[in-house]
């Protein structure tokens, strides 16, 4: 019995517990991250039982970016996912200038509500950029991508997420730091947060250009994205 | 489920960007498997701001897509071998390379049943080299015509740099060194070799992992 209760992993809120020695080695000490693009983390408290771990993640371009995507071809698609599909479709993948994730509730399987909530998360971060003044008028689509993971059938604790966007907002920054607490924060049964930069060079050019990239998941894992 | 944002400051048109990222998600996400379930909520997002300036790549004929599909492809892939890593329970990380089928397609489809089947999973995990359960996931890879018994290879290939241990060649059962296979797996990371030809063909790579108690446990736990 105390074997099996040592194995257990419970369905953790993001960061919470220590990194596994053994996977100490995929987590990166530094990084090269590409120009213009800031990353924060903020606390939410999706799942009520996650008292101290951010788990609300947003990355944001200093201009209006080109943007691609993929999405499962699973037929219940997730509100996040026809959302941001329609955002790309509708923009010919312009003008995109933020990602914002939530991990702990994949608003999923919840209806027309929650294809709503997707959007409100979308427009609450395009406010933060119109606030600013870095986007000069509304449009009439968002320029959010927006994701979730987490359980299946709930509806998103809205007005907590909404209240915390421009929390994440105003901490956005390009350091490592910034981008490790990102990646953090969208895990949900990971172990290690899943971080990885790198720089490059395009031929005819002398420009050093850089990649970053973060991902999750752990479970629920076979992809099949168009 | 699986999430990704990957950002470049690479000046790359909209239209370019998604063909770039499709090509590079074939062989990188939508080439691993945990347990073999596809969520509701899988995405990955590419975004390319141009902040790092020069000419922009707006299709196949631009100076630098292919290099950019290269280092996209690359970069990808190593970021979905990190999914994989982490998977649920998993005390190992197994790449199963399928080597000349008759298209990419085929060579895809079989890697793909071996990596969700959970007999192969299980023995991988209990280190016993059982290429009889490697094979029969081979063999009820849906739609693969060009499976054929008697041209079928199945080899351990060792991340040490020693030789690849044969199990299976031509369809015939080697006499297999129990003490070697239990050394090769003994390692995290393992390679399957299965060649479905001795005629040059197409090969593809797709990574999984072992099927652990752990995995049950962890999804016995979980409530929604």
């Amino acid at each position: 019995v105390t074997a099996s209760s040592q194995q257990i992993r419970h369905y953790a809120a993001p960061g919470e517990g220590t990194v596994p020695a053994a996977k100490q080695k995929y987590v990166p000490t530094t990084g090269i991250y590409p120009k213009g693009f800031l990353a924060s983390s903020a606390h939410v408290g999706v799942k009520p039982s996650n008292t101290r771990f951010d788990d609300l993640c947003l990355i944001a371009s200093s201009v209006p970016c080109s943007a691609a995507a993929v999405f499962t071809k699973n037929k219940f698609q997730a509100a996040p996912v026809t959302v941001s599909r329609e955002i790309i479709k509708s923009r010919n993948g312009a003008g995109i200038r933020a990602v914002v994730v939530n991990s702990g509730c994949a608003n999923a399987v919840t209806g027309a509500g929650g294809v709503e909530d997707a959007k409100a998360m979308g427009k609450e971060t395009d406010r933060c950029f119109e606030e600013d003044g870095t986007e000069s008028q509304t449009q009439d689509q968002s320029q959010t991508v927006v994701m979730s993971t987490g359980v299946i059938g709930q509806r998103l604790p809205l007005k907590k997420i909404l209240h915390k966007i421009p929390t994440a907002y105003d901490t956005l920054g390009d350091t490592h730091a910034h981008w490790l607490r990102a990646a953090r924060a969208i895990c949900t049964t990971d172990t290690f947060p899943k971080l990885l930069s790198r720089p490059f060079t395009l031929p005819n050019s002398s420009t050093q250009y850089s990649l970053v990239g973060m991902t999750k998941g752990a479970g629920m894992i076979h992809p099949n994205m168009a | 489920t699986l999430l990704g944002i990957l950002c470049t400051d690479a000046p790359i048109a909209p239209a370019a960007l998604q063909s770039l990222l499709n090509s590079a998600i074939d062989k990188s996400f939508n080439s691993i498997s945990i347990d073999g379930d596809t969520s509701t909520n899988d995405t990955v997002a590419l975004l390319a701001n141009g902040v790092g300036g020069g000419p922009q790549i707006t299709g196949p004929e631009s100076a630098g897509y292919a290099e950019m599909q290269t280092v996209l492809t690359d970069f990808a892939a190593d970021l979905a071998k990190l999914v994989v890593r982490d998977g649920e329970g998993a005390t190992k990380f197994v790449t199963i390379r399928v080597t000349n089928a008759a298209d990419y397609a085929d060579a895809k489809k079989v890697a793909s049943t071996i990596a969700r089947s959970p007999l192969v999973k299980t023995a991988l995990y209990g280190k016993d080299a059982n290429w009889g359960r490697i094979l029969c996931a081979t063999g009820y890879a849906e739609g693969v015509e060009s499976v054929v018994p008697t041209e079928t290879s199945v080899s351990f290939m060792p991340t040490d740099g020693s030789p690849e241990l044969k199990l299976l060649v031509g369809g015939e059962p080697e006499a297999v060194d129990e003490k070697r296979a239990a050394e090769i797996l003994e390692h995290e990371d393992l390679e399957i070799v299965v060649k479905l030809s001795e005629t040059k063909g197409e090969e593809a790579v797709y990574y999984t992992c072992d099927f652990s108690h752990e995995y049950v446990t962890i999804n016995g736990d979980y409530r929604t």
